[in-house]
């Protein structure tokens, strides 16, 4: 099974303000 | 056909055609017979013998009774032989100078006497003769020196003689750097200092004498060290040899900036030494050369390719630089077969792929090339730090 690509949408960034990549 | 390279395009060694470097070429007299009747360009005109013009000097009537005659043959020439064709008697006393260096400095060729060690300071040799330690030995380490001679009796009006006077047997131009040295001249200059016979009195006033010349002939072939078939004139119009086997500069002495794969040698008989280009894969416009690396390969290659481009990194550019990865649906020589890496965000745990795979580093439970995916048995999370977790 082909597995889904990860939804950026899904992640809370909320503690890691510093890493989150430009979208 | 081009005669540097054979039937199946190997290159080979090519060599000027032989020729008389003098030829129309502008002689620089000390003097001139004033009328203008005689100017010094009769002395390179190839005027035959049945109608022979002749350069004239002024009339003479002091000591010294020096004319010199320089001809500048507008590049490296390797010389056969020099000749000089008098329509005046035969001067006692003549020398031949070289210049390499387009007439900085000179060093002599030949000398010409009935009184050698009078006037030039010099033992008399007959040609032919071999000189006192006659070997290889003894002659090639620091080069065969100029001989002197009378000036042979049976000539006529004509004084000549050959590179390879006085030289041992044997000696061989290809193999021979010395001798390669000896025959190497970029002028010519003939200082003629003694008038023949009772008009050569010693100080003071002489009877009045004139030098003149017909032909001042130097046979020989352009050089360009076995890299070139022709010489040609610049686009300034300077005499250059017209180069091939990677090899560039008036006498091909230097590899091509991208040829620089193997040191630049002088092509022999049996091998034409072409300068390779550097193995760059399209890659790279510029390479340099390195000895150790050169000695390393068994002496077969040295070219390090400089500034590789389209993300390619390495000695040939043959490999993909950090960041990026080898596209093998692609030719190496191709100029996107390097790939950026394309590590996702959060699913990689870095930005640098396996250059040859494109695999990202993925962090735990993360799958894919570019870590886009979670691996079977995982689901993704709200964290971007463990973006994906086991499936309860």
């Amino acid at each position: 099974d082909v597995m889904p690509t990860l939804d950026m949408a899904l992640f809370d960034w909320t503690d890691y303000e510093d890493l989150k990549p430009d979208m | 056909t081009d005669p540097c390279y054979d039937e199946a395009g190997a290159p080979q060694r090519c060599i000027p055609e032989f020729v008389n470097a003098a030829l129309g070429r502008e002689v620089q007299a000390s003097s001139t017979d004033p009328r203008q009747t005689h100017p010094a360009a009769f002395l390179t005109d190839a005027s035959a013998a049945a109608d022979r013009t002749c350069w004239r000097s002024e009339t003479l009537t002091r000591t010294p009774l020096n004319v010199t005659l320089t001809l500048p043959l507008g590049k490296a020439f390797e010389l056969v032989y020099v000749s000089l064709h008098f329509c005046s008697a035969r001067p006692d006393s003549a020398a031949v100078f070289k210049s390499q260096d387009h007439g900085r400095s000179w060093s002599p060729l030949r000398f010409f006497s009935s009184q050698c060690s009078r006037v030039y300071g010099r033992p008399s040799r007959a040609v032919g003769q071999a000189p006192a330690q006659a070997s290889l030995g003894s002659i090639v380490p620091r080069g065969p020196e100029a001989l002197c001679s009378e000036p042979p009796p049976r000539t006529g009006p004509l004084l000549a003689f050959s590179m390879q006077d006085g030289l041992p047997p044997g000696q061989d131009l290809d193999s021979s750097p010395v001798l390669q040295d000896w025959v190497t001249a970029t002028d010519i200059r003939v200082v003629l200092t003694r008038p023949v016979g009772p008009r050569a009195t010693e100080g003071g006033v002489v009877a009045p004498y004139v030098y003149s010349v017909g032909e001042l002939q130097v046979g020989g072939r352009c050089k360009c060290n076995g890299h070139a078939s022709r010489c040609v004139a610049d686009t300034q119009g300077r005499l250059v040899c017209d180069c091939r086997h990677g090899t560039e500069g008036p006498d091909c002495e230097r590899c091509k900036p991208f040829y620089c794969d193997r040191p630049w040698q002088r092509a022999t008989a049996h091998e034409a030494h072409a300068c390779l280009a550097c193995s760059c894969n399209g890659h790279a416009r510029r390479c340099r050369f390195n000895m150790e690396l050169y000695r390393l390969s068994g002496r077969r290659s040295g070219g390090v390719c400089l500034n590789c481009r389209h993300n390619t990194a390495g000695r040939h550019c043959h490999y993909c630089r950090e960041g990026f990865y080898r596209d093998q649906t692609r030719v190496l020589s191709h100029r996107r077969a390097c790939k950026a890496c394309d590590c996702h965000p959060v699913g990689a745990a870095g930005k640098t792929c396996n250059q040859t795979t494109g695999q990202c580093p993925c962090k735990d439970g993360v799958t894919g090339l570019t870590c886009n995916r979670c691996a079977p048995g995982f689901q993704q999370s709200r964290s971007p730090v463990a973006p994906c977790v086991k499936i309860p």
